[in-house]
């Protein structure tokens, strides 16, 4: 209650430091494994405009580092035993990364579906990856994450054939959480869908474009 | 700290009850979607000897359904916003159930790597489910969560072919963070690699036998 309006508070300066330096941030949730870095490596290698990452995880850099390969600078935040990136965080990453107008920055939330749906970063847009190997009820039993979302994104869709994954079945229950929710469905492996997902960030950089 | 404390004393608690008792109580944790629930209804229906369900999940009684129509009792706890079951809740549940002496009593976590490895419910032993499709590194980058654990089961066991997962390298990583772990790998969906597992469940039965 405290700490969820001390983390409001930050994420609203958060917030104006984005918008005043032209800087599309983008906090990505998801599950442990359900491709967000994948996404992003891919995200960043197809993209022409600028890119930097806030990487979260409990332990390691091994994310920072992918995200590093593909030229693009990456901040990593380890949270210990935390389960979750708050305000905070991500405003000592910002003044760390520094980055230039026009820039997109991609906030790679810990892996959880649970946590971080509490939690304000400062975001324009909050997007929910969901791999279709998790299963098709889960905007269901997780739903404070689906409606804080903006976009739910249906990652591995290369392995539809071998799941028993029903896709509308799916969005059916987003939209029952979230009326509003945008959905998306690819594969950051082969490479399926990728366009409509770079379209996607496109509009959210120049809305009136 | 203080919740900590209080958490371990409950679990001392419910450990007393489950020897006393002689219920196997098995804590099952994992990110959401890795296969608990269908890990669950293969292996309940598989056993000859009685078993029970504790379901914890943030909203629904989906899993704890899916559980009866094996025809085991399953007592559904939703955790609302919270992040995973505490001994507390298994203290309630287990009140609830009243199992048989020769029951094992399986413990279904909300699905979250990260914030049930503090918590202590009372188990015999932790089973970690790690499906092949999110990754190899996940030990590494959720330690807490498989240095708690006794056994890593690794499931979807018949996806290996269409992911990159190098299982050689995941057990490399989980013994690194936790040198006694023990591991089987299998398919709740194919059936492949369920006789280890039963096995293994024997053992913890009656491990003098
Ligand atoms: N088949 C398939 N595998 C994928 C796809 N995207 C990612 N993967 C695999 O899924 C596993 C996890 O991918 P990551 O990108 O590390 O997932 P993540 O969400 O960043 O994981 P955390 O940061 O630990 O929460 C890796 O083995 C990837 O190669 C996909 O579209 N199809
Ligand atoms: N291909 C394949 N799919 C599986 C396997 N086991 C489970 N699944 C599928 O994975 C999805 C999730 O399975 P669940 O049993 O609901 O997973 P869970 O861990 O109980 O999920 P939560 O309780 O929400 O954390 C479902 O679509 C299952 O059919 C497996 O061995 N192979
Ligand atoms: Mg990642
Ligand atoms: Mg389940
Ligand atoms: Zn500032
Ligand atoms: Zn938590």
């Amino acid at each position: 209650q405290d700490i969820l309006g001390r983390n409001d508070h930050m994420a609203a300066h958060n917030r104006e430091h984005f918008e005043r330096a032209d800087v599309l941030a983008l906090n990505l949730v998801s599950s442990p494994g359900s491709g967000k870095t994948t996404l992003l490596t891919r995200t960043i290698t197809a993209m022409e405009s600028p890119a930097m990452v806030i990487e979260g995880d409990q332990q390691t850099s091994l994310d920072a580092d992918r995200i590093r390969e593909t030229g693009a600078k990456a901040v990593q935040v380890n949270t210990g035993k935390g389960c979750h990136l708050d305000a905070d965080m991500v405003h000592r990453a910002l003044h760390d990364l520094d980055p230039d107008p026009g820039t997109t920055l991609f906030i790679e939330n810990v892996g959880n579906l649970v946590c971080p749906a509490g939690f304000d970063l400062g975001e324009a847009a909050r997007v929910v990856i969901l791999s279709v190997t998790e299963g098709d009820d889960k905007p269901l039993k997780y739903p404070d994450m689906f409606h804080s979302a903006d976009l739910m994104v249906l990652n591995k869709s290369d392995l539809l054939p071998y799941v028993p994954f029903d896709v509308d079945a799916c969005i059916t229950h987003a939209r029952r959480i979230n009326p509003g929710i945008e959905v998306l469905t690819l594969s950051a492996l082969s490479g399926a869908g990728m366009g409509g997902w770079l379209d996607w960030i496109a509009k959210r950089r120049a809305p009136q474009a």
